[in-house]
Order: structure tokens, then sequence, then C-alpha cells
């Protein structure tokens, strides 16, 4: 229901407005409740187990992965995902190196094979767009594009 | 049925839409009345041709409207002068939908503005939302059959990093199976996202040091004493070194380390606290700057209660110093360590359980857990339990031996120096005493626990 550090009151007030409901083609307030911008209502089981044999039996399928993580993040820290990147990937076919938006460093990035992209965003938190609008638009569209 | 979703405004907003938007509700249970809500804003390029996105956010139990409202969406959000007031709304340059059709869902049922008819849906798991989120995605493109042929990718963040390869395989499966509509699947991407309790579970320590924030000698000893493994652990001097990591960590924005924290009832904050939605608010408590505007001293950080919204003030709860608390908390603990056990079955069920205040802090632990909150949402990241979690993958006798190592984890995270969940109740004033017992962590996270246990 509330988040640390986060201040959540725009999404509180727009999202319970009856207009917004409305506008949106969403049940109202009274018919479903409250919106909140993450719920206790849900009784969550982790029933997958680790994520990493799913990783490579879809990097098997062809499918182009990019991972990326906001390296000021301490919630999932960029640690974490680049040690598991490095260890399914195994084979690196283009090396750690910056990248840029505008002239300036965004990031780092190291490619591996089949399809495997790490990319930290330099100086973003744990939701990269939001810290870093234009640094996670412009890696959204190289990554679309197919391009490094 | 594109024309009725249609969305042609929204309140806040004045001007017009770059691109076609639309929004409803998708059913993936008719019999239970189990609904997903969409928010499909179309490429301002070409929708034609361009990829479809889907967009998820994490938690579990994080609306993916805080991916439209905070992040990537199509606006940028302007808080009001008074909170009674909507937001005003203004065009995101750096929307995703600038070159892509992408779909915000809210998932599993419960979420956002998705729900059920049938409440124990709300029980739910990883499998049965990959199971519901495939579902819905095959009525989307049925319904927006021309976006069909769209290179289509599944993207997330957080706790997504679980749901987006989990639907990746359920589509690849339903592929392999013929279902129609076919999609065009052709990647996913996931930002800080969960993944495997080894190594989401062991990467706080290397972060926080090469951050600079432990010092070499602690670094050292973790690394010492712990052997490089802080998800599963049993050494009660381990446990020891990772409470006080924790303790330098906890004044901290867990989200991006450089950033203020928000405190909503922080009237003494001297700086600006950052407000969500990128455009810095001015009529918030607390502050007006923002990011990079923050005037105070940054150490005054460290004198603030904790958060209003996590904290629940009874009688006698209060602003009752830290500092206090904190030397409170430290000859306590002393004082356990002597008497050789935590507190905490004792305390249970004493009466005094009126007047308390409890405290949720970012990053705490629990009976050999180690966690941490997501935005809103709830993860453990190195946990005991999780090696049952992850049975599905273990041969029987390394379950069982996870589950012996889970227990004696267990038992020594209890019985040991670190009382790491604590609630605190002020008696008779707002600096009573505080009393260390179990019960800092937010209910349906607890019970996420158990059910894994």
């Amino acid at each position: 229901g509330s988040v640390p550090c986060d201040d959540l009151s725009i999404s509180d007030i727009w999202m319970n407005h009856p207009d917004v409901r409305d506008a949106m083609h969403a049940k109202s307030v009274s018919e479903i409740g409250e919106f909140q911008i993450c719920t206790n209502v849900l009784l969550y089981h982790h029933d997958a187990g680790s994520m990493i044999p799913i990783h490579k039996q879809l990097m098997g399928e062809g499918l182009q992965v990019l991972i990326y993580s906001g390296d000021h993040d301490m919630c999932v820290p960029y640690t974490g995902s680049e040690a598991w990147t490095r260890d399914v990937g195994k084979k690196i076919v283009r090396p750690w190196q910056a990248w840029y938006v505008k002239d300036q460093v965004a990031g780092y990035t190291v490619t591996y094979d089949r399809n495997l992209t790490f990319a930290t965003v330099k100086g973003a938190g744990h939701t990269v767009p939001e810290y870093k609008p234009a640094e996670a638009l412009a890696m959204f569209k190289r990554f679309l594009a197919g391009k490094p | 049925g594109e024309d009725s979703a249609e969305v042609k405004s929204l309140p806040g907003f004045d001007g017009e839409f770059g691109s076609k938007h639309f929004g409803g509700y998708i059913a993936v249970d008719e019999k239970h009345g189990r609904n997903l809500y969409y928010y499909f804003a179309t490429s301002e390029r070409d929708p034609d041709t361009d990829p479809v996105i889907l967009w998820l956010n994490g938690g579990p139990g994080c609306s993916s409207f805080d991916g439209f409202i905070y992040e990537l969406g199509p606006f940028l959000f302007e808080a009001a002068s008074s909170k009674s007031e909507l937001p005003k709304l203004k065009r995101n340059p750096y929307a995703w939908n600038k070159v892509a059709n992408v779909v915000f869902l809210d998932s599993p049922a419960g979420v956002g503005l998705s729900y059920s008819m049938t409440p124990t849906d709300y029980n739910t798991s990883d499998l049965k939302t990959a199971k519901d989120t495939h579902t819905f995605l095959l009525a989307f493109f049925t319904k927006y059959r021309k976006f069909a042929k769209n290179p289509f990718f599944i993207a997330g963040e957080s706790y997504a990093g679980i749901y987006v390869p989990t639907l990746a395989r359920e589509v690849v499966q339903g592929l392999r199976q013929g279902v129609e509509p076919k999609i065009n699947l052709k990647g996913y991407l996931i930002g800080n996202g969960c993944t495997d309790n080894v190594y989401d579970g062991n990467a706080l320590v290397p972060f926080v040091y090469g951050m600079g924030l432990i010092d070499s000698d602690l670094h050292d000893e973790l690394e010492k004493v712990c052997k490089k493994n802080y998800w599963q652990v049993t050494s009660p001097k381990c446990v020891e070194l990772l409470d006080q990591m924790d303790e330098d960590l906890k004044d901290l924005n867990m989200y991006d380390i450089l950033e203020p924290c928000y405190h909503p009832d922080s009237h003494t904050y001297g700086g600006g606290s950052r407000s969500r939605g990128r455009e810095e608010t001015s009529g918030m408590e607390g502050g007006a700057g923002g990011r990079g505007e923050e005037g105070g001293n940054k150490f005054e950080r460290k004198s603030l209660k904790r958060p209003a919204s996590l904290v629940q003030f009874g009688d006698g709860g209060g602003d009752g110093g830290e500092e206090k608390e904190r030397e409170e908390r430290e000859e306590r603990e002393e004082r356990e360590k002597e008497e050789g056990n935590g507190h905490a079955e004792e305390e249970k069920g004493k009466p005094e359980e009126k007047g308390e205040r409890e405290e949720v802090t970012g990053m705490t632990s629990l009976g050999g857990r180690v966690m941490k909150l997501l935005p809103g949402g709830l993860l453990r990241l190195g946990s005991q339990g999780a090696a049952a979690a992850d049975a599905g993958e273990q041969e029987p006798k390394a379950r069982e031996r996870s589950e012996e190592a889970r227990l004696e984890g267990q038992k020594t995270r209890e019985g040991g120096a670190g009382v790491e969940v604590e609630e605190r109740r002020g008696e008779g004033g707002t600096t009573g005493r505080g009393i260390a017992k179990k019960g800092r962590l937010p209910e349906s996270f607890l019970q996420l626990g158990q059910e894994r246990r």
C-alpha cells in the first residue's frame, strides 16, 4: 500500500478521480475500490523458482534480450544482474564499453552471444525511465532497432 | 471493439494526444470474473509497423500505472497546488510510445484497476500470473488484430524480472502448440529485475561496498566470515555483521542511493524531498525542492522520523527522538545478548499491544530472510525459504538440505544477537523503552513468507 521514500500522491489522486476512471473506461471506486500503486490484497506465491533456466531456454529460441540496471539502485542492485548475465552469457561478442547519449556516458554495456545484452544506466535508480528518461528512451530505441 | 475502448481525453490534459489511446478490461477467466485492465498508447511514429511492447511493473502487487504515470508513459504529471485538485498533464518527450505501441497492463487480478469477482483469485502465483497474462495477450491481439503482426516485446522491471521470462515462456509454448492468434514475439527487456535468489541475494554487499556505503573493514570481515554467501546465512557472526551493515544503510533511499528519502511528515526537513513524477512539485509538505535542489543538510535526515506512511502512530508514538531510541535499542540488544536469546517469544500476546507504533524500514530481515521492499511491493531477496520456492529445480535431497539450513538459519538468526524485525512501543511517553518483537513487516509479505514455509 505504501512505498518508502516515495511521494505517491499524484497517482493516488488522479487514479481515484471518477472522471479519470470514466475517461479510461475503468471501473469506479465504488465498484472495485480505491486504486493503490501497490496493493496488499494479494496472497502471492513465488512458485517459478530461479529465472536462470528460463532465460537460457528463451535465449535458445533466438529472442533478443536486454537486461539493464540503474546503477544507483540498492533494491535490486546491478551487481546481481551483472553476475548472472555474465555466467549465462559466457561468450562475449562485444566487450564492455561505455554507451552514450548526447556525448555523455549514459552507462556501460556488454553483449554476449545468443543476443543477450547487459547495460547499466549511470546514475539511475530502481525505476530507470523515471530517473533517466532520455537515456532510457535512447536505450529502448536502440534495443528495438537491434543496434548496439 | 476498438472504438468503444478508445480514450479520447483525460482529465488534467488539455492538448491533443500524439496518437490513439485505448483502455479497458479483458476477461481472462469469465467464470470467476477475473478481469485485467490495460491502457494501450499506440505509437506516435508509425503504429502500423512499430513494435508492440507489453509493460509490467513489479511488486508483486504493483500497478503498471507506476510506469504510466512516473516513468515511460505518454504524459508528464505535474502535481496541482492543492491535493484536492487534479494533477496537470502534458506530453512526455521521453515516452516510450514515441517509437512503440505500449500496453500497460495491471496484472495479476487485484493489482491496480484489475479485479476479480472471486476473492480467492487474489491468492495467486508466478505461474498463474503468467498463464493469465498469456490469456490476456491472446485476447488483446484478437481485439487489436492489426497489431498482431507487429514485432512484440515484453518489458518490465523489478519483480517483473519474474513476470517477463515466465510470460515469454508461456508465449513460446503457445506458439509451439499453434495457439492463435500467433504472437510475433521477438524479445524482452528487464530493468533492475529479480532473477535468482543466490545472485540477487548476494548482490547487496558488493554493491554497497563498491559505492562506498560501508567501510573496508566491515566489508572484509563480511567476506571473510560469511564466505561471500549472504543469502543463506547460518553463522551468527555473519548475521551480526549483516545487521551492522543494515544499520549503516537504513536511512538511505534504497531506490536510489543518492536521492533524498521523501518523508510525508518531514516538516523539519531543510531540503526538498523528491516527489515522484518528473515535474517537481511545489505543494508538497516538507519542501518545494526536488532533485538537485536540496537546500538543507542531508544529514538532517538521520534525525527524522520514518515515513509517516509506513509508521502507525498510536498513543505515545510520536517524535520520540531517534537517537535516544537507537541508544535504547543498543542497550536492549546488549542485554539480549547477555541473556542469550531474543525476547520475541516472551513478548507475544502481552497486553500492552495498544499504543504501539509499527515501523517498516526499507530493508530488513526476519527469521533468516534478508528482505527488501520493492516499490510498494515487497520482495525477499535472499531467503532461506527461497530454497523451498526453488524446490521445483532441486533434487529431493537438496531440498531437504535446504530446509534444514533454513530452519538452522532461522534458529540462529532469531536466537542470535540480531533482532532484525522490531516493533517498538512507547511506554507511557514518547520516548518509552522500545520492545523488540517480530512484526515490522507488512502482513501481506509475512504471509508470503509463511506460504513458503
